[in-house]
């Protein structure tokens, strides 16, 4: 089973 | 005051055909140096950046930088009374709550020009680092999209493995397997159709196959697509727009449990 990842979670606020 | 013109409205026509279903509104940051966009979708597990520089446009001004709200559905239907050979001006005043877009045909016996209302878009802004990634793939937009497109008849995830002996797009469902296998092919005299592995390292990430069909609508801007592949990092979906800039589509791995 897989997860599906937030983008916000590879990139930071900038 | 902003003032963009472009040559070919089919750019822009094509650039929020692909965008406006992944993402339905977002902000046109202008400035002297260009028109950007960042985006996310709803779900915010993609993130979609449009860069055009401000080089690549016939004429550009910018006296201030501003921010434009923008509908990308709304923008669409006043781009569809747009002909495609018509050359496109897109104006505004500083603090503007609208925009100007300015149809010319190509020997200038119509005019027409459409003012669409601006939006108020509060959106977070994400930095997205330089960097190197394991395996970067150009091939055709047109197999790109047929890949996906096929795959998704048989599967709803992808996983794309680049080793040395190509690019392989793997998929199951309730019907079947499926496997399709690039290779590293200069062949074709013309560059658009070759494909071109660059590999550092192999890899292997698994994707929603959903949001990499949605990116395929950017297929008609131009004929070669670019991936770039790091392990348990977003993969980026590259089109190209001409000399004038380029969309990119981020789309957030699937990690396992």
């Amino acid at each position: 089973k897989s997860t599906q990842a937030k983008i916000s979670a590879f990139f930071g606020a900038g | 005051m902003f003032e963009a013109r472009l040559p070919q409205a089919a750019v822009l026509k094509k650039l929020v055909e692909a965008l406006k279903e992944l993402v339905t509104e977002g902000n046109f940051d202008v400035s002297p140096s260009g028109i950007s966009l960042q985006a996310m979708d709803s779900s915010h597990v993609c993130l979609v950046t449009l860069q055009l520089n401000d080089d690549g446009f016939e004429h550009f001004r910018c006296d201030r930088n501003m921010s434009m709200g923008i509908h990308f559905g709304n923008l669409s239907k006043i781009l569809k009374c747009a002909g495609n050979e018509d050359t496109i001006t897109l104006k505004a005043e500083d603090n503007a709550d609208q925009l100007t877009l300015m149809f010319e045909s190509a020997n200038q016996d119509r005019i027409s020009d459409f003012d669409l209302k601006l939006m108020s878009i509060e959106s977070e802004h994400l930095g997205i680092p330089d960097q190197d990634y394991s395996a970067e793939v150009k091939m055709p937009s047109a197999e790109y999209q047929r890949i996906v497109r096929d795959l998704t008849s048989m599967g709803d995830t992808v996983l794309v493995s680049a080793t040395k002996e190509g690019i392989k797009f793997s998929t199951s469902g309730d019907i079947g397997t499926a496997n399709i296998t690039l290779r590293h092919n200069t062949t074709p005299e013309k560059e658009d159709e070759q494909t071109h592995i660059d590999l550092k390292e192999p890899v292997a990430l698994t994707f929603a196959l959903r949001y990499l069909n949605n990116f395929a609508k950017a297929t008609p801007l131009t004929p070669q697509v670019k991936l770039s592949l790091t392990k348990d990092l977003p993969v980026v979906v590259e089109y190209k727009v001409g000399e004038l800039g380029q969309v990119r589509f981020f789309l957030a791995p699937k990690i396992d449990d």
